[in-house]
């Protein structure tokens, strides 16, 4: 038992090292076992510094650096453990424009070996997945769902006709 | 194995039968505040997953079906089916394509009591059938595979010994 | 005491009415108490209704419906105690394009008596707002401030030095 | 009454005097994730609430203190001023402008030990002054003055009883 969890341990922390490195453009991160000789007795911690700062602890990250840190322990997870379908929804309502491109640039490459759903507000996200559907009501209360929208006319909330066009 | 098609009936904000194709590869969902994005990702929850704590937002399984809106009636079941194309045959059935539906149903006269069915390419199943051929995919509700609205930010808040269960279930 | 709670709560129930009415555009929301007898022994509930839609638990509304309904308690409140300051930090992080800029438009129209600082990555905010601050790091790890900044240059990451033209 | 200028010295990522003049109305704050905004909004709460537990996202008070970043020494005491608009005369000092400052110093050779001084235009106080004065203007650091990155979603998520508090608090 502590040795499949030790196995899980380096497996995934080695992939989370390499991951957030590329996901934050060169900072450093690594995942860090309170109690290595009886790891069920501790938890798991955190530690991330992003490129050109001193590390921190998690908490003092900001609201964006955290939310990537995250983005790279789920990519870790599902590289260490692959499944055919993966939904992603909204992980990116914290990222800046350029770090929500990463997230997206990152998915898109993983989803050569797997398939991707992201549910997502941002246009830098929209224009990286090459395929779009749009949900919308197309009467009150009542969901309809646009194939291959064209998301120039998402910011005017597209009304029932248009969103078809 | 990819996810080929959903198909909802009745399915909360999707009340009428909505088909929703999909292609292998990665697919953008987008559209206003409450329109229903999220309510696809419970929709194939609730076909992978009846078990999985993480559930459906819901509070119970009848909130799932169709409220009828301001204007319409409620409906008394909804259906979800998922098409799964299985030329690779990582799912154990020997077919091409591989449809898992769940559909549940008011029983009449009592607003919460209801009956729940399992079906595998149409053939009744049971709930166990569903577990037995999704883990063959690592197919789970439970997984990594499904990061819902707000679980991004809960991944850093939690404590240390939650976040090394996540090791535990994995190993 | 209890007529002390009951005219907060008055108070705050019907700015908080009136002002999701207006942020959601027509959608009906309300505070309720669980005890009015005795408001010290139960809680406080909210139910919302957005436009074209049944009346649910808040719930079961979407995590941008919550936002807004969120956004409407704040400014009620702020409205029955006003005070000459405030700040907002990333409150439109859930609220798609729409939603956002009719946050942004309040906080703009309550601006004419008190002062706003709001702090967001979302165009539509930006936009919204007369004045804009940039801040960025110009060396590692240590923050600058950018006066009036301009925000088209802000999707490329401002660089250094480009941020400060 | 409105907040005139910020001027920071070695607060959290502020490694070095920066002064931020304000007007009346409308400010948008934008820039990349990591790089300073919120630290902002701990600077106004550094200042105006003391003993808030909302407190500055920090653990001990000298986690404040620029600590060098990559390339540079970290500092040994930081400070912060606010200064405000008086000319509506909301604060009672009888002067046009209120400067209110927090200085925090390192005790030398204890890591974690400091001492923690208040000034009111220059005017060496305490911190009861500090309470005392905002008061009269309504500026509290645990009133719904300052929406913190986050807070948008504990206001759903929180309990009903938690809820009602807000409102006895205002009470
Ligand atoms: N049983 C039901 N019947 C009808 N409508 C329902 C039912 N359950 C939920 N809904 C509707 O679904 C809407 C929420 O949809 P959903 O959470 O998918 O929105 P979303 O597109 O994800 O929005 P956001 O961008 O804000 O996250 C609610 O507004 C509610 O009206
Ligand atoms: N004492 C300190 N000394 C130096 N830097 C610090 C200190 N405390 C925090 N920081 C830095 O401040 C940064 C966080 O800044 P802040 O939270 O203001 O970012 P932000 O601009 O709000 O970003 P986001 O858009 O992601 O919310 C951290 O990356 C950390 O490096
Ligand atoms: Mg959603
Ligand atoms: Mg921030």
């Amino acid at each position: 038992k502590k040795a499949g969890l030790l196995k899980v341990f380096e497996g995934i922390n080695g992939r989370f090292k390499r991951v957030y490195n590329e996901l934050s453009d060169g900072g450093e991160a690594e995942l860090i076992l309170e109690n290595t000789e009886s790891p069920f007795e501790g938890g798991l911690h955190i530690k991330a510094r992003p490129p050109g700062k001193k590390v921190l602890r998690i908490e003092a990250l900001s609201g964006g650096e955290k939310g990537l840190v995250s983005m790279a322990f789920i990519f870790a997870i599902q590289e260490f453990m692959p499944s055919p379908f993966y939904l992603l929804d909204e992980v990116d309502q914290n990222l800046d424009s350029v770090n929500a491109e990463r997230v997206a640039k990152m998915v898109h490459r993983n989803s050569q070996s797997a398939q991707f759903l992201q549910v997502s507000l941002r246009h830098v996200t929209l224009n990286e997945a090459p395929m779009k559907i749009g949900v919308t009501m197309s009467q009150p209360g009542l969901s309809d769902i646009v194939m291959d929208v064209d998301i120039s006319t998402i910011k005017e909330r597209p009304q029932p006709k248009e969103a078809a066009a | 194995m990819y996810l080929k098609r959903i198909v909802m009936e009745n399915f909360k904000s999707f009340g009428k039968r909505i088909e929703l194709p999909l292609l292998p590869g990665y697919t953008a969902i987008t559209g206003p505040n409450g329109s229903g994005k999220s309510n696809i990702s419970d929709a194939i929850l609730f076909v992978l997953g009846p078990k999985s704590s993480r559930a459906i937002r819901a509070g119970k399984l009848p909130d799932l079906i169709f409220n009828g809106g301001p204007s319409k009636r409620a409906a008394s079941e909804c259906k979800v089916s998922l098409l799964f194309d299985n030329s690779d045959n990582v799912l154990p059935t020997g077919e091409k394509e591989v449809e898992l539906t769940r559909h549940i149903r008011l029983t009449p006269g009592h607003a919460s009591d209801y009956s729940s069915n399992f079906f595998i390419n149409g053939r009744r199943s049971q709930l166990a059938d569903f577990d037995d051929l999704l883990s063959h995919a690592r197919l789970s509700a439970d997984g990594y595979n499904f990061i819902q609205q707000g679980d991004i930010n809960r991944i850093i808040q939690m404590g240390a010994v939650e976040r090394r269960r996540i090791l535990d279930d994995i190993a």
